[in-house]
């Protein structure tokens, strides 16, 4: 997957199995990732579990699990709120598009989770506040935690050489076996087809698009490039500085870090 | 800063009170109660004042820190209010510790948010 993180570094991992995005005092959040195709280490989200933990007088624990084909519009309990404490309405699901889109409002902590089924396979975006992402718990290093510190190295995909390889003709993703990482993709684009396609919705070449591109040749499914149109869509709705809604490639360094000017 | 509300509404509810368990109710829900104006109040003698006072009731009465806690508006003599319906707007009466923006001091920069986005293969 591709994973913005806190600090507007982008990057695209392999993180195959459960990984933490974020866990702090207030929330948790995990997700699972399984090969896009069999033999392959290009992987995407299928399951998806936010802990909201209990809070002062606002709300209870609430869970909220989503899988592929199986967007709740409630939290693991049925309930759409977060109890019936006095701010019990500072927590809720709000249903957009029924098994498609949710929207989770934690108001008590300033944070707003967009979670999406794009295809088979689950997006995540979140805005909350620094103070709120940083606020690590007790004797907890918070190592490996996706959004505050981005994929480990061992975990990244070398974005620009997949790139380059695919833009000279190469084929992009090898077969199974053949000792390529990212295994055999069901439809084959070419790199020109791949950017046509991405570039119906996404009009910057930027990350968003470089990913969208990465995504057609890894995987053949279209569907990963209404994922990076939404992802993008999610930025603009949840990011704080429309100068930074768009990230583009530094010259050089692993899986396309950001720079502030394209 | 509304310390004094706290207190007042404290006093109010432990005014005809009888067992124990009643008293650390009514503290816990105080300190609670002290607790949501401490941006606010930072600095303010009386809540600080407030914070001792109520260590020293804690310990007094036996009080453990964890255990229900009833807001002291709902022990009047009028019935609970009823659960909020799914979906409904927050209430009116949710203390301001549950809206994020609302809890900060008056003066304060608002705050930095910041972003994270996880998606595609």
């Amino acid at each position: 997957p591709h994973l913005r993180t806190f600090g507007d570094d982008f990057h695209t991992c392999i993180v195959e199995g459960a990984w933490p995005l974020i866990h702090n005092k207030y929330l948790s959040v995990q997700v699972t990732n399984t090969p896009v195709l069999p033999g392959s280490s290009a992987t995407a989200t299928s399951k998806l579990t936010i802990i909201f933990k209990n809070f002062q007088e606002c709300v209870d624990q609430k869970t909220y699990h989503a899988e592929t084909n199986e967007l709740p519009a409630a939290f693991a309990d049925g309930s759409r709120n977060g109890g019936e404490r006095h701010g019990g309405a500072a927590l809720r699901v709000l249903e957009k598009v029924p098994g498609q889109h949710v929207e989770i409002q934690a108001r008590y902590i300033g944070t707003t989770m967009v979670v999406r089924q794009v295809g088979r396979y689950l997006t995540f975006a979140v805005r909350m506040p620094e103070e709120v992402a940083r606020a690590a718990e007790d004797g907890d290093n918070h190592d490996l935690y996706l959004c505050l510190h981005g994929c480990p190295l061992s975990q990244r995909i070398d974005f620009r050489t997949f790139r380059q390889r695919a833009a000279g003709g190469r084929a992009p993703a090898g077969r199974p076996g053949s000792g390529d990482q990212l295994g055999s993709p069901p439809h084959t684009f070419t790199y020109q087809s791949a950017v046509a396609k991405c570039k119906e919705r996404l009009l910057v070449e930027d990350l968003y698009f470089q990913s969208c591109v990465f995504d057609l040749l890894t995987s053949g499914d279209v569907s990963f490039s209404l994922a990076a149109y939404y992802a993008f869509e999610d930025v603009k709705m949840l990011h704080s500085n429309k100068d930074k809604y768009h990230l583009f490639e530094k010259a050089v360094g692993l899986g396309g870090a950001p720079s502030r000017s394209p | 800063c509304r310390i004094l509300k706290c207190n007042s509404e404290f006093w109010a509810s432990t005014s005809s009170l009888g067992p124990e368990e009643e008293f650390c109710t009514a503290l816990r829900a105080y300190h609670a109660c002290v607790r949501r104006t401490a941006r606010t109040c930072r600095g303010d003698l009386a809540y600080h004042s407030a914070q001792h006072g109520i260590e020293d009731l804690m310990g007094q009465h036996n009080c453990s820190r964890e255990g229900p806690t009833t807001q002291p508006r709902t022990r009047s003599r009028t019935p609970p209010p009823p659960p909020p319906p799914p979906d409904s707007q927050e209430r009116s009466d949710a203390p301001e510790v549950c809206h994020y923006e609302r809890g900060l001091p008056r003066n304060a920069a608002p705050p930095n948010y910041t972003h994270c986005g996880f998606f595609g293969d």
